[in-house]
């Protein structure tokens, strides 16, 4: 068990370490709290941004904490391949910077495994290979279909 | 596998049937406060066997069912289907695609089927956790619960990794 | 103590009327669960957004619950003036619509109490009086204050 | 009443000391992540006397003094003042403006000032209370927090109604 165990986990640790490079320059990685008794105490995740000392991704502000659990989520990927991802609004605390980067690594991913964002911003709707825009009519919700290329103002009727 | 439609018909908003195609890569939904997009996402889970209420935004299994709005009559039954793409047969069912539905009824009662069988619930649950698309997996983010993950505490994070080997 | 108690909330109650209705075109009040022993029960935050039964604030969407929260506290001023209000990215789930309602009736009242809101979108900081720029440099946050006017992208260092 | 000046030195990303002269009316701050937004609105309530390290977003008091980042020292103490403006007399203090300043040392312990003359804790509490400025009240929506009203239970908003009458 422990050595299934820690082949996923090295795993999670080697991708995670790739993608949080790739999406903020800066450094992330997992830690076994007993080495010697895994399953007695738990794993930390480490996260050091561009400027910064390295913290527990507990102490992160808002936005930092959306990009360590996307790059997570995205680790845990090659170890447990998930066919597809419901994202509801993860991009609402991010600035510009961080809302390119994390879209641009989204839409890579989307090739192996299908991905749905729910969003309000247009940079999230701007790489969709596919839109809908849902809308309240007489009491009743509707979806529509549109082309790729629209503006959020444009499919929110 | 990809998810290749939804329909939804009497679940929560969609009072009358709505039917999305999907395509395999980056779907994007939006629409303005209250429209009915984390519905979506709730009528996903529902049909793949997600029984928590809490989950489901809902106060009670009755308070799934459309309640009617402005305009029309409250649904008497809520019926969702998710149609997978299975080419691949990574779903251990021979078909090219498999279709989970579930349908619940005013008593409370649900019904699943595949691919318009009926089948127990419980081999809906093992099914999507063994092609790790049940809503367990740490594949669905619903709305608010972003930084949930980033705060984890160690021995959750460990018990989350436990659970998935 | 029963006549103190029912006299703020008779005037929150009036507020939260006004509040809403200037917010959504909706409907919103409250409902006290045991009128006969006030104290023994609770206090309901109903709300009706057009085109939709009334509910409980409980059982709105991401947007809808925001708009009803920032309602209710504007309401609460009517009977406990605040000399200030810290909001910080309250506006990150809002619509376009809801944003530019909710962002010009918190203009309105920041006539009477002093207002300071973090934000990452042009819509609100548009209206500010004045604006702070935070960022960080060698490891220091240092703040900067901004002509308002300025979108976002160019504050954002 | 209104904050006229929020001084910050030595409190978390604030290493180097910063000030922030504002007016009355709508005042917004913006920046990138996690350069140091939210650590004002922590630093305001930390000088009122917010001792709940949870809402302080700390792990302990001495998280809350700057920890060097990549380039500088670790600082020994924090200090905060806010400045009001206080023409209108509202809160009970003889002068046009009055300064609640609090010093944090490594040792963990704070000291408290109003208009630079030493207080205890427990008369800023009284004081931040009386004039509605303290932290307690629904004035101030932390990130993330903004939901949380329109999810109380009905007893807990009866609750705060009564706590603020
Ligand atoms: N059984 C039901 N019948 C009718 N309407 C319902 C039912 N259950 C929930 N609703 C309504 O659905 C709406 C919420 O929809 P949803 O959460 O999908 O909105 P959304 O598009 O995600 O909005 P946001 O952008 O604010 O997150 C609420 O207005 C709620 O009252
Ligand atoms: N004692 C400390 N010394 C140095 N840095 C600290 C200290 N405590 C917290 N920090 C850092 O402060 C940063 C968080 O700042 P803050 O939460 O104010 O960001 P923000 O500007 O609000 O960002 P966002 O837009 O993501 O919400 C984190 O990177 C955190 O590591
Ligand atoms: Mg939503
Ligand atoms: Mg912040």
């Amino acid at each position: 068990k422990r050595n299934v165990f820690m082949e996923a986990f090295e795993k999670i640790d080697r991708n995670l370490r790739a993608i949080f490079k790739e999406l903020t320059d800066g450094d992330a990685w997992l830690e076994v709290e007993k080495p010697d008794d895994i399953f007695q105490g738990g794993i930390y995740l480490m996260v050091r941004f561009p400027g910064k000392k390295p913290k527990e991704s507990l102490m992160l502000s808002g936005g930092e904490k959306t990009i360590t659990t996307v790059a997570f989520i995205l680790a845990m990927q090659s170890a447990f391949k998930s066919p597809f991802y419901l994202l509801d609004e993860i991009d609402a605390h991010l600035d510009a910077i961080n809302l390119e980067r994390l879209i641009n690594i989204l839409y890579d991913r989307s090739k192996e495994s299908q991905i749905i964002l729910i969003t309000l911003k247009d940079v999230t709707l701007s790489k969709a290979d596919k839109i809908f825009g849902v809308y309240q009519r007489e009491g009743y919700a509707n979806v529509v279909e549109y082309t790729p290329g629209i503006k959020v103002k444009e499919a929110q009727q | 596998i990809y998810i290749k439609r939804i329909e939804i018909e009497g679940f929560k908003t969609f009072g009358k049937k709505v039917v999305l195609n999907l395509e395999p890569g980056y779907i994007s939904v939006t629409g303005l406060n209250g429209s009915g997009k984390s519905n979506i996402f709730d009528a996903i889970l529902f049909a793949l066997g997600e029984s928590s209420l809490k989950t489901l935004r809902a106060t009670n299994l009755k308070g799934l069912l459309f309640d009617g709005g402005v305009s029309g009559a409250r649904s008497s039954k809520a019926v969702v289907s998710i149609q997978f793409d299975n080419t691949s047969r990574e779903i251990p069912v021979d078909s090219d695609t498999v279709t989970f539905t579930r349908e619940l009824r005013e008593n409370g009662e649900s019904v699943f089927k595949i691919n318009n069988k009926h089948v127990s619930k419980q081999m809906v649950l093992n099914l999507t956790q063994l092609c790790l698309i049940s809503p367990e997996a740490f594949n669905v983010v619903l709305q608010g619960m972003i930084n949930r993950i980033a705060e984890l505490r160690p021995d959750e994070r460990r018990r989350l990794l436990e659970s998935l080997v």
